[in-house]
């Protein structure tokens, strides 16, 4: 489903430059989910957001369904965030303005989706992870939690194949916790690949691999203790 | 050090009323550190914005530092908040086109601390979270848990009285998070009052008390735990 080969990323700020992510060459396949764990600063978010076509590859090279993103016009890589991947940011990204159905209805109405199926849609994504009763609150009006769970809905809501979360459950209590795991879990047995970067030791349970994450090199199946 | 009496928080959205905390009458000390559990949603986060006079209640009284909240002038009220209280927010609130040794310089310079001083006092509060090697970073160029950080660097550099943290660890490793809590817990030793909100479980054993916030409604020393 998606593929490092060889690449990093590196970041020049004023004199000094940075190495966010050493040469990694790594694969995601469906069926999976796959946890990326490691210190804060170590590069997690820039793994997740190379698979996710968000930031491109200092040198390298990134696939995504196949297709080198590298060769990739914007029209075929906006199609592809679009029809193929989900993702849950660390800091939620909701558009403000918009209430959370309208959040959440938003990938659908640039896929072409009719209003009513994709309010229709939308709203069933909200009750999945509990949050149908705030469907027409704004990103102000929702707690920290509450706006985590409507961009997870808004993530799974175009059933993606590729879903990538940067810790959907930072904010999240153990009960909704375990809704938003199970439901992640249940996804991937269905066939999309998973992958979700956490500092949370709760969900180990649910992972087929760990992935670790260390001052920019990556470790594949690592057999680290998330404590 | 600060207290609520009789204090709620309602909003008003479209036609209907949601009440985000209940009547509560609550007492924070110096010299304690206390968490404040429950699930999302729950009104948590109402209850810290209450105490560090973000928000005002719809009904009943908050006092900080001896002083009714309702009672002040707009002028003592930002005295307050920059010299009393110190707030390390959910989503961070870092200023987009500061570095992080600016972020955290600003409330100094505000008090009307000289450019050397503050410089040299932000400066150790970026190293005593493990921040001082990227302190010419502006936030977009910091990772999730470094931006927490820094947040948190800037929240102390005041020396505040009342230290009121919202999911300080939500995006830290196990040894970031340990660092930071040995500080907090070492301030509050020291005679301020520290209350963080938390979902947490590795924090319970830093905690001298406990409280639960349901659906609105506070249970002071819960036994609950945090799973
Ligand atoms: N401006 C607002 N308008 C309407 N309702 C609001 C507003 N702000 C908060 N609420 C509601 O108040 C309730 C409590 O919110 P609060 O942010 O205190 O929760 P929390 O316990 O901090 O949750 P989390 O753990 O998810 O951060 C929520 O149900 C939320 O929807
Ligand atoms: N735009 C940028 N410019 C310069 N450095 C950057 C930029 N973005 C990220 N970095 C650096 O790259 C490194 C990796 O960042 P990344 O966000 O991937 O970390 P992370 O593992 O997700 O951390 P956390 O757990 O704190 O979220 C960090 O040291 C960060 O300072
Ligand atoms: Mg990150
Ligand atoms: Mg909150």
């Amino acid at each position: 489903i998606a593929q490092l080969i060889g690449a990093n990323k590196r970041y020049k700020s004023g004199d000094t430059e940075i190495t966010a992510l050493q040469a990694t060459t790594l694969d995601f396949r469906s069926n999976e989910l796959a946890l990326i764990i490691g210190p804060s600063g170590s590069g997690k978010t820039t793994l997740l957001s190379l698979l996710g076509c968000v930031i491109y590859p200092t040198e390298g090279e990134v696939l995504v369904g196949g297709n080198k993103v590298r060769e990739m016009s914007e029209t075929q890589l906006s199609n592809l965030r679009l029809n193929y991947i989900g993702f849950v940011f660390q800091n939620f990204n909701l558009v403000a303005p918009l209430t959370a159905l309208e959040n959440v209805m938003f990938p659908l109405t640039l896929q072409g989706v009719s209003g009513q199926e994709a309010k229709a849609r939308a709203l069933q994504a909200l009750e999945g992870v509990g949050m149908a009763d705030r469907k027409n609150f704004k990103p102000k009006q929702l707690s920290g939690g509450q706006q985590q769970r409507v961009a997870i809905a808004r993530a799974l809501v175009t059933k993606p194949q590729l879903l990538l979360c940067d810790e959907p459950t930072a904010s999240l209590d153990a009960v909704s916790m375990v809704s938003v795991l199970q439901e992640l879990h249940r996804l991937s047995k269905e066939g999309i690949a998973v992958a979700i970067v956490t500092h949370d030791p709760r969900l180990k349970e649910y992972a087929d691999r760990t992935i670790y994450v260390e001052s920019g090199r990556v470790t594949d199946n690592a057999e680290f203790s998330i404590h």
